[in-house]
């Protein structure tokens, strides 16, 4: 039985979900151009998109069927993919080259939901 | 000389994985890193990377701006959602200060009242982006009016703004100036305030045709002349202001516009915000 769990749990440790990704912009040398926000969660996708497809995978039927042909000829068909499944926007207040002030939404900057695809 | 948005250890490792993708063309991973580094410069909309002065101060309404717009962080709009604005579909605001320099020669004040021209450089709005809304605040200081005679009037208080396209200047006399009234207000002047103009017509004209750019007008109208100071409304820096004082109350033109990046997801979030 542990021996089991031990499995289980590495098992869904490894499936495809979201992980925290923290981008400071500090750390990238931005942080004299960006005014705000000083960093934000962008989170990234990552994990395995293991046979059966669980319902929380997120996953099309392109990705089942992919995953069908990959259990019978694994060097022929890879993995369906783990990736970002939908994603959010951010304010981001900045100067730019002209010195000037400016305020824009970027989309697509913020992981919500991953899935094997 | 170069753009250096990513950082000398990122520089580094992305050559070393270009290198393990095509060992063969290692002359060619500068250019790889170069492409990646134009690609972050299109995605944030800029040429090159900036490099602001120190000291810059941030108007304080694009930090209003940017709270408001943060305010609700669960439900995350690609436009912008400000309250008492109609800005459809804009994704970007871009703030600018009129240009000082272009106010040496002005008449600074006629009689009592104000007409001051203001130039804002606008040419940094890029081509493909879609004006939605501009708006010039103005910062007006309260002035006290109850030590004032105005006879029987009642609305001595009041006081009409108003805010012109320069058409045609006459930087000589003054005089052969063909202005467009764009819009107009009553303003309170027992308490500080900034007011707002609508001046998006004007904005999207200096934006086809920068060369027709001659500035806006703004003038003071005081219920009684004589009766009190218009330098209330806070159009040019006085001897007395310093520079962060001034820089906090100066003339501020605002455009709201549409990079054309933002509508295709709008069904997305959405869908989102519904579930």
């Amino acid at each position: 039985a542990n021996g089991r769990k031990k499995h289980q749990r590495r098992k869904l440790k490894a499936n495809c979900r979201r992980h925290s990704l923290y981008v400071d912009f500090s750390d990238v040398g931005w942080n004299d151009w960006i005014v705000a926000p000083p960093g934000y969660q962008a989170y990234y996708c990552h994990g395995e998109c293991p046979f059966p497809l669980a319902d929380h995978l997120n996953s099309t039927n392109h990705a089942i069927v992919q995953t069908l042909v990959n259990s019978v000829n694994p060097l022929a068909v890879p993995k369906a993919c783990c990736v970002p499944t939908d994603l959010s926007p951010i304010s981001m207040l900045y100067l730019n080259e002209n010195d000037q002030v400016v305020l824009k939404n970027y989309q697509d900057m913020v992981v919500e939901g991953c899935g094997c695809r | 000389g170069r753009a250096d948005l990513i950082p000398d250890a990122g520089r580094r490792n992305l050559a070393k994985q270009a290198a393990a993708y095509s060992p063969d063309k290692i002359d060619k991973n500068d250019d790889m890193i170069r492409a990646f580094e134009s690609s972050l410069l299109n995605m944030f909309g800029l040429n090159e990377r900036p490099r602001p002065r120190k000291n810059l101060v941030i108007p304080p309404y694009m930090l209003e701006l940017y709270h408001s717009q943060t305010k609700d962080p669960e439900n995350p709009s690609v436009n912008f959602n400000f309250a008492g604005k109609s800005t459809s579909t804009a994704n970007t605001v871009r703030s600018f200060h009129h240009e000082e320099e272009s106010e040496a020669g002005q008449p600074v004040w006629e009689g009592d009242e104000i007409n001051r021209r203001l130039w804002f450089n606008t040419s940094a709005v890029p081509s493909v982006e879609l004006i939605k809304a501009a708006e010039l605040r103005l910062f007006r200081e309260q002035i006290d009016v109850d030590h004032v005679q105005y006879g029987d009037s009642t609305d001595h208080h009041l006081y009409r703004v108003n805010v012109y396209e320069v058409m045609r200047p006459n930087s000589r006399t003054n005089t052969d100036t063909i202005t467009r009234l764009l819009d107009t207000k009553l303003v309170d002047v027992r308490n500080s305030s900034w007011e707002s103009f609508d001046v998006r017509s004007a904005v999207t004209k200096w934006k086809n045709s920068p060369e027709r750019n001659y500035g806006l007008e703004v003038e003071v109208v005081s219920p009684k002349r004589g009766a009190l100071s218009n330098h209330h409304v806070r159009l040019r820096r006085s001897a007395d202001m310093d520079d962060h004082a001034w820089q906090h109350r100066r003339p501020l033109l605002l455009t709201y516009t549409d990079d054309g990046k933002g509508s295709s997801n709008s069904n997305r979030v959405a869908s989102r915000q519904k579930r």
